[in-house]
């Protein structure tokens, strides 16, 4: 569903936060 | 299970789909989904933290939202 695609962009994003 | 297998989430796939054009996360999301992949959730997310941190793309704001991409 849309929203775990958002979830999941959100933990991968969290995960990232210093790269980004 | 009948449906893993089908896309592998692998560093040769992340660099072929950030050469081609600038994605952000939900973009390589949408290529590596968990159905085609058979990971769950949490290993496609860790997977592709790992892979990017690896990879170290460049990054580039298109539209307020943050893509990456690698030169040739």
């Amino acid at each position: 569903s849309s929203s775990e695609a958002d979830e999941m962009a959100a933990a991968l994003e969290a995960e990232l936060n210093d790269f980004m | 299970t009948p449906n893993s297998g089908e896309v592998q989430l692998t560093e040769e796939a992340v660099r072929r789909y950030l050469s081609r054009k600038p994605m952000t996360t939900k973009d390589l999301l949408k290529k590596f989904q968990t159905k085609r992949t058979g990971l769950s959730s949490d290993a496609t997310v860790n997977a592709l933290a790992q892979l990017l941190k690896r990879l170290d793309p460049e990054r580039k704001l298109i539209a307020d939202k943050m893509h990456f991409f690698l030169k040739e």
